[in-house]
């Protein structure tokens, strides 16, 4: 559901993890975040941080995250190297 | 659960086996899971396997439940792994619960309460919360924990009404990376069979299950006032109501803002279908009102539900019969008896509220795989919820009677966690294979009207699955290469491999192409055709095993398909050995909306291993 400036949960799959992001910096950030952040913030202008958007790395057993992104975020996103597909959050139901 | 292992053939496991299924880990997906019921006792567990890297967070975990986390938007911090629904503890019992016994609901469905793999491990991922569902992003979140974590079967009840494209749904991505990592993902069909939906998990490295019944109903009498008997159905445990009043809603719905200051009070309230979709129509109107029973109109009369109150769910038909006595007098009433248990010769027959295929996303790929129990299972509760979920229901139950393509999955991932704990080696798609292709063939009358698009290769047999004889299988090059046949570009599968090697190489391909354990084609209505399955079959039984092929075709299309089979004899010299394999299926299509069904068997003394084939013409 998109909140009121328009952005709404979105998963960026970035497909293999070359390396588990376990190693952490003293801040407690992987090298993986740090990559996420690095890839989200070439979309974002200087107003916003990655770092707020981002609600979770995918970093253990492969490579993504969700972040709370605009519709045309979600597009420069999709279109960029290494991006294998940008996607809304969906619900779903126990069955 | 009671009963749906003993209908699957399926024994108590041998003690002396329970340490063989200590080193199983299956990871659940759900709502969580109530750790103080008797199913998830740890007595006599020695510690977890020792490549277990998994977490317990806000949760008091045991040797039996050695794992728990709970997501939920951006941190986990805080939240509970805690089932407050009761789903979670349902399905992971089903999967994975101790023997326990004396357990029913009211006296329903009494006995020994068991899962598949009682000695299993169970780890637990909470994704789905009462308020807002299972989102994806969580889904992908506990998947990718899971996978890490070191589980080896992940059980997925969770769903929609369609399927989505592979690389935009989380469950799709996260079980591509599972069974990469030799993890297999069972997962719930859907249950959208009578809502025009379609089976929802369709990726092929994921086993997508469907609902069927097993040899035990649930039946409701209310007798009319004129002296009719009409026999409904669900779980209703309350004392007899005697010769009370009928009364149907004034605006014709019971919805309970339409109930409301109406007299109902001490009635028998009288539910149609809803105007509206999505309206409840479970008896929490005729509840709030005071009503001292209800009667609800059903599409899905194979299912008895629990009410909150007295009741039964009857047929259109039947609420016509009931409305014209209604009508007929001016003091209609009935008695409601409780819930009789009753045989179910025609079982196992596809739920009516399980999800059809064809599957959407791969139409060369039959989906649903297999069907399994998922009518009127009972099995563990959570002490935080009631048997309906209704909050002015006070009741509290340890054991519940639920039903749902929920229920079927847990059945299949523990299957799959049994046959594991036979054969550490073997791949997903071998699991996958061995379930499907020892599967209980379900074209019999009891399924008049329905075919594979609704039930798959048939009834889950977790005995046989043991022992399969012959699998077929895949690794993620082969799922590679059946994205390349379905248009995904190369660049994109090398970053979802991570290897630049690969490459959409076999132009012309069909998914069809797949080493999969079943065969489907859609095909053009009324034209000719010809679709061509190459296979390769692993020895998995004896090393000079040697199979004769027999092909069966369903009688209507007997006149229309010929399948050919080349060779007709797969020798074996070694176990492990692949050999290779055509079929070949011709004819007239079918009309529109129409099926061709056909199988191909391979058969010694020992096995038999059954893939189904099927044709159908579809928009």
């Amino acid at each position: 559901v998109a909140d009121g400036d328009g952005r709404q949960v979105y998963i960026v799959y970035l497909g293999h993890l070359s390396s588990p992001g376990l190693s952490e910096s003293e801040d407690g950030v992987s090298a993986v975040e740090f990559a996420h952040h690095d890839l989200l913030n070439q979309v974002l202008d200087d107003s916003s941080s990655a770092s707020d958007r981002i609600l979770r790395s995918y970093k253990r057993s492969l490579n993504g995250f969700a972040a709370r992104l605009t519709e045309q975020e979600a597009n420069e996103l999709s279109s960029m190297d290494g991006v294998v597909s940008v996607f809304p959050s969906g619900i779903h139901e126990p069955l | 659960t009671t009963r749906s292992w003993d209908f699957l053939g399926f024994p108590q496991t041998p003690t002396e086996e329970l340490p063989l299924e200590g080193d199983i880990i299956v990871g659940m997906l759900d709502t969580g899971i109530w750790p103080d019921s008797p199913s998830f006792s740890d007595d006599g567990f020695g510690p977890p396997p020792s490549r277990w890297k998994g977490v317990c967070q806000n949760f008091t975990c045991n040797n039996k439940i050695i794992g728990a986390r709970a997501y939920r938007g951006r941190s986990s911090d805080g939240l509970s792994p805690l089932d407050d629904e009761g789903h979670g503890s349902h399905t992971a019992s089903t999967v994975a619960g101790r023997a326990v016994g004396n357990v029913s609901f009211g006296g329903l469905a009494a006995g020994v309460a068991r899962g598949a793999v009682p000695g299993a491990r169970l780890a637990v991922y909470k994704v789905c919360w009462s308020r807002g569902g299972c989102g994806e992003a969580d889904i992908l979140a506990a998947f990718d924990d899971a996978i890490a974590d070191g589980v080896d079967v992940i059980s997925f009840s969770i769903g929609s009404p369609m399927p989505w494209q592979y690389f935009e749904s989380a469950q799709a991505i996260g079980s591509f990376h599972a069974m990469r990592r030799g993890v297999v993902t069972s997962t719930s069909a859907g249950n959208s069979g009578l809502t025009g939906g379609r089976v929802c998990n369709v990726a092929p490295w994921m086993l997508s299950v469907a609902a069927s019944s097993i040899d035990r109903r649930f039946v409701v009498k209310i007798v009319l006032g004129n002296g009719e008997t009409i026999v409904g159905a669900s779980i209703n445990t309350f004392p007899t109501l005697t010769n009370a009043t009928l009364a149907f809603p004034a605006n014709g719905s019971c919805d309970p803002d339409n109930l409301a200051g109406g007299s109902y009070k001490g009635k028998i309230v009288l539910c149609p279908p809803p105007a509206k979709i999505g309206h409840p129509n479970d008896g929490s109107g005729p509840l709030s009102a005071g009503a001292a029973a209800v009667v609800i109109v059903t599409r899905a009369s194979d299912v008895a539900f629990v009410l909150p109150l007295p009741g039964l769910t009857v047929t259109r038909d039947q609420f016509d019969q009931i409305m014209a006595y209604v009508n007929s007098t001016s003091n209609p009433v009935a008695t409601i008896d409780r819930t009789e248990t009753t045989g179910n010769p025609q079982a196992p027959a596809a739920a009516s509220f399980s999800s059809p295929g064809p599957n959407l996303i791969t139409p060369g790929i039959l989906k649903p795989d297999l069907s399994a129990p998922g009518i009127d299972i009972i099995a563990a509760w959570s002490m935080l919820s009631s048997p309906t979920g209704n909050p002015s229901d006070n009741r509290k139950v340890q054991y519940n009677i639920i039903s749902g393509t929920s229920m079927a999955c847990p059945h299949a991932s523990g299957a799959a966690a049994y046959v594991k704990s036979f054969h550490r080696d073997w791949s997903p798609a071998m699991i996958m294979s061995a379930l499907i292709t020892t599967a209980t063939p379900m074209n019999t009358p009891g399924n008049s009207g329905w075919t594979a698009l609704k039930y798959g290769a048939g009834q889950l047999s977790p005995v046989k699955a043991r022992d399969p004889g012959l699998v077929y299988d895949a690794s993620d090059g082969d799922y590679v290469a059946m994205l390349c046949a379905q248009g995904y570009n190369a660049t994109q599968l090398a970053l979802v491999t991570g290897s630049n090697a690969t490459a959409c190489a076999a132009a012309g391909g069909s998914a069809g192409d797949l080493n999969y354990p079943t065969m489907a084609a859609r095909v053009e209505p009324g034209r000719n055709f010809t679709v061509r399955f190459p296979r390769t079959a692993t020895n998995v039984g004896a090393a000079g095993a040697a199979y004769d092929v027999k092909v069966e075709v369903a009688l209507e299309a007997a006149k229309d398909v010929t399948v050919d089979v080349s060779p007709r004899r797969l020798e074996f010299t070694a176990p492990s050995q692949k050999v290779s394999f055509t079929v070949t299926v011709s004819g007239a299509a079918p009309a529109e909306g129409q099926v061709h069904s056909a199988a191909v068997l391979w058969y010694n003394d020992e096995h038999q291993v059954r893939s189904p084939v099927v044709v159908y013409a579809a928009e």
